[in-house]
This record gives structure tokens, sequence and C-alpha cells, in this order.
């Protein structure tokens, strides 16, 4: 494993934990698209049903499991929660995420590496989450205010996506044989949607102001 | 996974 990546999965980490952590402290999930979280609860559970027949490290396997669970109880609090509920921004909310299953799944079906339940479950995953972060986006676009903690959360989403190129760049450098192109397309996508919320970040960031998104 | 594999990663 090389730094990037291991910065990556920190990131990754750190991110699930900011928004954890302001569902926790606020007891509200305002801002938070439920659909994104819902997406990538599903992009976890397809992409990890090798979780007991594949060992790779104790490392993988306990943040696979840390993944699938912290996912789920974002989840559960959003939908479950009686008083994070009512916080929740549904009228803005309202990205066809069905679409998104569907789209991915009839990729999946036709681009894979192999013809086999896991292999089309894992393309499932990796196309799913490239695009997985689209009604988070647009809910942020429709409120136009973002509250500090789900800037940084979107923020630390984005930078664990970038570090992961950075990631495959040293490894096809590095290693023999490295070249999965299904992977570093999709991920290539999902960083490029990253793009125009990291330039409205750095500008506040910048002049120190309040993240706000053009509408 | 084989050496070179995707599949390691999370």
């Amino acid at each position: 494993m090389n730094i990037f990546r291991f910065a990556g999965d920190m990131t990754h980490l750190i991110s699930i934990l900011v928004l954890l952590l302001k569902i926790y402290a606020t007891k509200s999930c305002s801002g938070i698209s439920r659909k994104t979280q819902e997406l990538y609860a599903l992009v976890f559970l397809a992409r990890y049903v090798d979780i007991f027949t594949e060992f790779i490290s104790v490392y993988n396997t306990i943040m696979k499991i840390v993944f699938i669970a912290s996912t789920l109880a974002i989840v559960w609090c959003m939908r479950g929660h009686r008083v994070v509920r009512r916080s929740y921004d549904k009228e803005l909310d309202t990205f066809r995420h069905y679409f998104l299953i569907a789209a991915s799944l009839v990729l999946a079906l036709l681009v894979h590496e192999k013809f086999t339940f896991q292999e089309i479950l894992w393309a499932f995953s990796i196309y799913l989450e490239a695009v997985a972060i689209l009604p988070q986006l647009v809910l942020l676009q429709r409120s136009g205010n973002v509250d500090n903690l789900t800037g940084q959360y979107v923020f630390f989403l984005g930078a664990y996506r970038g570090l992961y190129i950075l990631n495959w760049i040293y490894r096809y450098f590095t290693e023999p044989h490295f070249s999965r192109w299904i992977a570093c397309v999709s991920g290539l996508v999902q960083t490029a949607l990253y793009a125009d919320f990291f330039y409205y970040y750095f500008l506040s960031w910048k002049n120190n102001a309040k993240l706000k998104l053009p509408a | 996974p084989p050496k070179g594999s995707i599949h390691d990663e999370l």
C-alpha cells in the first residue's frame, strides 16, 4: 500500500466521521442528501460481498466493516431517528436516484472484467460510486447555503477521490500489470464531478467567507 | 487477488 492510497482511505474515513459528528452534535441532517447516503450504502454492500470469501489484509477487512456499518448508521439516523428525521430536506432532495442505480446496473452488465456474479457487482459498485454524489451536490446547489460540517464532508470525500487517482498513477508506474481502466475511468469521472464544488470551496477559503454555491 | 489487481483497494 502506498502513501496516496492510505491517505485516500483516511480522508474517506474522516469524511464519514465528519458526517456522523454533524448528525450527532447538531441532531440535524439538513443539507445532507439521504439519497446519496443510501447509494453509498448500496455501493459498499455490493462491492464488499467478498468480505467473507476473499481475505486481503486485516486492514482491508476492518475498513470494509467500518464503511458498511457507518454508512448504514447514517441512513438509519436519517430514516429512523425521531429528531434527526425532522431536519431532512426532503423537498430539496428530489434527484431521481433510481435512474443512477438502473444505469449503473445496465453498464455493469455490459462492461465488466468477467461475467461472474462478484465481478458484475464489483463493476456496478464502481459505476454507482462515481455518480452517487450527484444528489448531494444538487441538494447543496439548491439550498445555496452550505454549513461548515457539510462543506468539510464533501471536501474530504473529494480529497479521497483525488488521492486515489494519485495512487493509481503511482501503482501504474511501480507495479507490473497494473491497469484497470474500469475503475480508473470511473474514478476520473467521479473526481471531475467535484471540480465545481472545489472551486467554490477554495474561493470561500481564500476569502475567509462562508461557503456559498451559486444558484 | 492477483498482483497488480485493483481489487485489493477499498
